[in-house]
């Protein structure tokens, strides 16, 4: 049942749909008793087209949306600090991570006004569609990433003072959305050419994406100033390119067979995610009691028993 | 000595013939090179990275003797054993992996989405005859 969940079979290729006596010849993962094919996990493309007997129908018959082209160049990068040349993972200290996804908005709308006190107001309605996202991923971490394609010369530095309020459509009632999320920070960085800025909205996203949610719809305000906040702040035009809609960036650990858990084996004695977790204050603390000293711990558990 | 008393006196040619039961396999099981890149396989356009891999694979014969250098279990001697005194039809040991290696890959979704994943036992390591 959880496969038709998200990004399950109503996802995959036409093969998967033929009628059941076709099944056989098809492919060895479709042989499965029907039980079992349901709650079989939908396999990442990957490994489909691996276990599949078509593969060149991959290539041709799969359309494929082009990604954009900064977002392409983020996730290159990230894949060069993750894996070496030949692709095998890093040893990297403290994520649990084993999947990034990286979501455009497959909608957007934008709105934009000068507000004379807070400065050039950015809003945009997104909705990000979860479908590829399956439920033996579990967020670790999840980010707004802004991309700055500016004009600005690479020498100024400059100080954003962002207010970032992400408010959760909810679509079943057209009420006005609730702010669900809203936090102030500044941000101060030497503006180069595409420069990327990654908010973290993990405590939003955890209890809609907890709940399977397969469609996040949110309007995010990012009003910005440019200059330092001691002085007058100029109501300049912060980025005189444009403020790219931002992608939304899911951290997850895909607890499937298939994935490496490489903080999991014997060899590094971890039995659980959760004690790696625990152990490893990674990117996100989902326990919520992150070294509240031992003897305390100990204390409260012999007075539970 | 015992052996040669018991071995016939015999020409040059069948002491060697004697001795090569003893001898370990010219192309013994071992971890054979392979490298392919997904443009091969037409899939570069949804396969960003890496650009090659290498899965590695096993080849070659099982020694008789196989215990100690392949860490088999004692059932690979049993198996040896029935393919050559009881029934030749039961399969030799065969050269398997036996330990993987995992590998990142950067894929673009159909949806234009784009996922690093790290998948288990991608390239093979070691081998091992079972």
């Amino acid at each position: 049942p959880h496969a038709r969940g998200r990004g399950g079979l109503d996802e995959a290729p036409a093969s998967l749909e033929a009628p059941e006596g076709a099944a056989s010849e098809l492919n060895p993962v479709l042989q499965l008793p029907q039980g079992v094919r349901q709650g079989y996990a939908p396999l990442p493309p990957l490994l489909k087209v691996l276990s599949d007997r078509g593969p060149q129908r991959w290539d041709s018959e799969v359309p494929r949306l082009q990604p954009d082209s900064r977002a392409l160049r983020y996730m290159k990068r990230l894949y060069k600090m993750s894996a070496t040349k030949e692709g095998i993972p890093k040893a990297h200290k403290g994520n649990l991570y084993n999947t990034v996804r990286l979501l455009t908005p497959c909608l957007e709308c934008r709105h934009r006004h000068r507000d004379l006190v807070k400065g050039d107001v950015h809003s945009v309605d997104l909705l990000f569609n979860l479908d590829r996202v399956t439920a033996l991923e579990h967020l670790l971490k999840s980010v707004l990433l802004y991309s700055f394609d500016t004009s600005v010369p690479t020498s100024s530095s400059i100080t954003f003072i962002c207010h970032l309020s992400i408010k959760e459509h909810d679509s079943a009632s057209q009420v006005c959305p609730s702010i669900s999320h809203s936090l102030a920070f500044s941000l101060h960085f030497e503006v180069r050419k595409r420069k990327w800025v990654e908010i973290d909205v993990t405590s939003f996203l955890q209890p809609l994406i907890a709940t399977n949610r397969r469609n996040i719809h949110m309007a995010v305000n990012f009003t910005c100033l440019m200059g330092d906040p001691q002085r007058s702040t100029k109501l300049e035009d912060p980025v005189n390119g444009t403020l790219v809609p931002p992608s939304l960036l899911l951290y997850l650990n895909d607890t499937s067979e298939q994935a490496y858990h490489g903080w999991n084996s014997l060899k590094h004695g971890m039995k659980s995610p959760v004690q790696a977790r625990q152990r490893n204050s990674p990117l996100v603390d989902l326990t919520g009691d992150k070294g509240k000293g031992n003897s305390q711990g100990k204390r409260a558990s012999r007075q539970r028993r | 000595n015992e052996n040669l008393k018991a071995a016939p006196a015999s020409s040059p040619y069948n002491l060697s013939e004697y001795f090569k039961q003893f001898v370990f396999p010219q192309n013994e099981c071992e971890l054979h090179n392979f490298r392919l890149s997904f443009s091969q396989l037409k899939w570069d356009k949804w396969i960003i990275a890496p650009h090659r891999y290498s899965p590695q694979y096993c080849h070659g014969d099982c020694p008789r003797a196989v215990g100690h250098r392949y860490g088999s279990p004692v059932h690979t001697m049993v198996q040896n054993l029935i393919y050559e005194k009881l029934d030749p039809s039961v399969p030799k040991p065969s050269c398997v992996p036996a330990e993987y290696s995992p590998l990142s890959v950067l894929t673009i979704e159909p949806d234009g989405s784009i996922v690093y994943k790290e998948y288990e036992d991608m390239i093979a390591t070691k081998c091992t005859c079972r």
